[in-house]
């Protein structure tokens, strides 16, 4: 090898100018072609493909296997910790992470068995008090990172740089199967128009479902023996849920006390301010045609957790929480310097959106899972998993669970304004 | 991690009450009609 590279003689050829010159043109013809791609690239059917996008960085750390890690992260921190070491080993993470242990209940580390059980704490009752006016508060501790007016159905993660709102709560085209949707459920899943995703998430037929009419996707008057065949699949649709791809399942926590849970819901209604004898006659004269209520707009805000963050998350209103939709996806960072670099991280991050409305139209929450934090728990959702092992399905698919059982009155789970929804835990 | 909220909200009415890179904590009031 020595030899071959030190004796070998080299001899050097000059290339015609021609092939230069073809070659930059070459060039110059695939930055032009990537440029005017950067924004969207679809596919055959006209759906967005959703794939890594960003620097070198962006693709070095799609490389790694983050859900492994990430679930590896949540075990070590899982482990126990010896009772001595607690005090000094939170106390330092608290510090380094900026954790205000005033506010924190309990407040003896001691209590804390480990890292995770810490960074899943409570806070003192009144630690966070609720704007009584706001029509809209935060869900959570945290820094805005963007918010805005969703224009042309696409959210802006940063300056420049976008994402596709369907492919955020997941909405399939007219006459095509939902994107990567196991071919034996495709009949099951909602197939809607483009322009009217706003339907499927509830903004126009959620007046219906507020006062108990047809559902939004299945506009057949529901019978009694079909509604219990539905309840039935249903309980055997959630004993399966991660095999099954695009299930609809009723997630709905058995409510215990019916008097309580109608107190509950008339306390959300009177705070959406549902009037069904209006509402009745308003959907009747829209008939649920349209995707955003004439004069409305659809906006967004993104708030961003630090490690050090309380990590539960509230209702940031009263709102009644019709569906999830749980979109096993990668787990990168979703750090601000992420953000700036990695194009749909949102789109491609694990994530559980759930849908819904509130007294202004539809109304939909979602938590993004990352590397650190990538399991997601939803209080009234018993049979959500997510961050589990097994093979990732592509992106854009997911399982859906409705909440229709939650309430009565209200055809899904009903939320007051700051009400404890869930929370982010580490691994 | 990270939340993100898409909601309907009028449009001459509503206005956003903060500003991108505010520290906020939970219950504090986001927008306004």
């Amino acid at each position: 090898l020595i030899n071959a590279w030190t004796q070998t003689p080299t001899k050097w050829y000059p290339l015609p100018i021609a092939v230069g010159a073809i070659l930059l043109v070459a060039i110059q013809y695939r930055k032009k072609r990537k440029g005017s791609s950067k924004q969207v690239e679809l596919d055959d059917d006209g759906i967005e493909i959703i794939k890594l996008q960003g620097p070198w960085q962006v693709h070095v750390l799609g490389a790694l296997p983050l859900r492994n890690m990430s679930r590896i992260w949540g075990y070590l921190n899982s482990l126990e910790l010896p009772i001595w070491f607690r005090p000094i080993g939170l106390r330092i993470y608290a510090t380094a992470f900026g954790c205000n242990l005033d506010e924190i209940e309990p407040a003896d580390l001691r209590a804390y068995a480990s890292l995770g059980d810490f960074f899943y704490r409570k806070l003192k009752q009144d630690a966070r008090p609720v704007d009584p006016d706001a029509i809209l508060v935060s869900p959570a501790d945290g820094r805005i990172l963007h918010f805005g007016t969703v224009q042309d159905l696409r959210v802006e993660q940063v300056k420049g740089m976008s994402y596709s709102l369907d492919a955020l709560l997941g909405v399939e085209r007219p006459g095509t199967p939902p994107p990567h949707v196991a071919p034996s459920h495709r009949d099951k899943m909602p197939v809607v128009d483009d322009h009217e995703f706003a339907n499927v998430n509830g903004i126009e037929y959620s007046l219906n479902q507020l006062i108990g009419l047809s559902s939004p996707i299945d506009s057949t008057p529901p019978t009694p023996s079909r509604e219990r065949s539905e309840r039935e699949s249903s309980v055997a649709a959630a004993t399966d849920l991660p095999k099954k791809f695009g299930d609809r399942i009723d997630a709905s926590v058995p409510q215990k006390d019916l008097q309580e849970t109608l107190a509950h819901d008339a306390s959300v209604a009177l705070s959406m301010g549902v009037q069904p004898a209006l509402e009745r006659k308003r959907s009747s004269i829209s008939g649920g045609a349209s995707s955003v209520r004439p004069g409305n707009s659809l906006y967004f805000t993104v708030i961003y957790l630090a490690p050090g963050d309380y990590h539960r998350f509230h209702s940031p209103t009263a709102w009644v929480v019709e569906k999830r939709r749980h979109f096993v996806g990668e787990l990168f960072s979703v750090s601000p310097y992420m953000a700036k670099r990695l194009q749909n991280l949102f789109v491609l991050n694990e994530r559980v959106a759930l849908l819904g409305k509130w007294r202004y139209g539809f109304f939909g929450m979602v938590p993004v899972g990352a590397t650190n934090v990538g399991s997601i728990k939803i209080n009234f959702d018993q049979a959500l998993r997510t961050n589990v092992r097994g093979p990732s399905p592509p992106p854009g698919t997911y399982s859906e669970a409705v909440y229709s059982a939650a309430s009565p009155i209200l055809n899904g789970q009903p939320l007051l304004t700051a009400q404890e929804m869930g929370g982010f835990c580490l691994g | 991690s990270t939340i993100v909220l898409v909601f309907e909200a009028p449009s001459d009415e509503f206005e956003f009450t903060i500003k991108a890179g505010d520290k906020v904590k939970v219950g504090q009031r986001l927008g306004d009609l």
